[in-house]
């Protein structure tokens, strides 16, 4: 491992605290006053703390969309439109590349022009170096636990997407369109690996059981009904239904609304 | 009651300074 100096431009982390590198690059981050290691950001063990007082909210997709709120805020990316997200992964060469692996150096890059992107309309509220580090132990979290430093590039979209800033309907679509063939049409395996990864965004939360559980064949046949293969339109008609794997996206949405 | 999922592989083990 490489501790010291990792990347360019101010550390996220002031003493006690050091971020270092595993040998492919994974960052972590050492407390040299409890001497111990941790994957984990400590604004990130923070936050895991706050969202566990969150428990207590009652009601699942209420209780999920708070703790997605505040990761949201955290980590800035209800300052990030989704039009930004989508022109850095295009920038970065990742339009119809689902299935290619970005490793960690791919993540900082595509995370830096994102973040800089939001800081320039956010100066006082978007730190970019805690922002990037914070978003991609997020999405490390979420889609490499195992801390293989490879997300593939359909995740790393899709766990961004949802958490960034836009209409509801304007994610949807975007996550349609990153399965879609020329033709504008999505099959069943497309629309299982997009669900596939959507749902480890509340599974992270510890809120998988609450949606009906991490299986999502039986959301893929509601979706696609007796059709071989799905248009825009019938994914939007369904996911207008709030159909129970997905409730908590809608449900984020009309708190941040709510906010106001 | 929500159950947080699991992280498998530890880091790198504390070497000091």
């Amino acid at each position: 491992s490489t501790q010291g100096a990792v990347s360019p431009g101010p550390p996220s982390v002031q003493p006690p605290w050091e971020r270092a590198s595993t040998p492919n690059k994974v960052p972590y981050y050492i407390n040299h006053s409890t001497e111990t290691t941790h994957w984990d950001h400590p604004q990130m063990l923070d936050l895991a703390a706050h969202l566990l007082q969150l428990n207590e909210v009652r009601f699942s997709a209420y209780r999920t969309a708070l703790k997605l709120r505040s990761l949201q805020n955290k980590l800035c990316l209800d300052c990030v439109p989704l039009m930004t997200a989508s022109e850095a992964f295009d920038l970065h060469g990742l339009r119809g590349q689902n299935d290619r692996i970005l490793d960690i150096a791919d993540m900082v890059l595509i995370l830096r022009a994102i973040f800089e992107s939001a800081a320039a309309e956010h100066p006082n509220v978007v730190d970019i170096p805690l922002c990037v580090d914070l978003a991609l132990n997020w999405m490390l979290n979420v889609y490499d636990s195992q801390r293989t430093g490879q997300i593939r590039v359909l995740s790393f979209k899709v766990g961004l997407v949802i958490l960034s800033k836009g209409h509801l309907e304007e994610k949807y679509r975007y996550l349609f369109r990153l399965i879609a063939d020329p033709q504008q049409k999505a099959d069943q395996r497309k629309l299982g690996l997009l669900l596939h990864d959507v749902l480890q965004v509340p599974r992270q939360l510890g809120e998988v059981a609450a949606f009906g559980g991490s299986n999502i064949e039986p959301s893929v046949r509601s979706c696609l009904g007796d059709r071989e293969d799905l248009e825009v339109t019938h994914f939007l008609a369904w996911l207008n239904q709030e159909p129970q794997s997905l409730v908590w996206l809608p449900v984020l949405h009309r708190l941040a609304a709510a906010e106001s | 009651r929500p159950k947080p999922a699991p992280t498998y592989r530890k880091p790198p083990p504390y070497v000091p300074p």
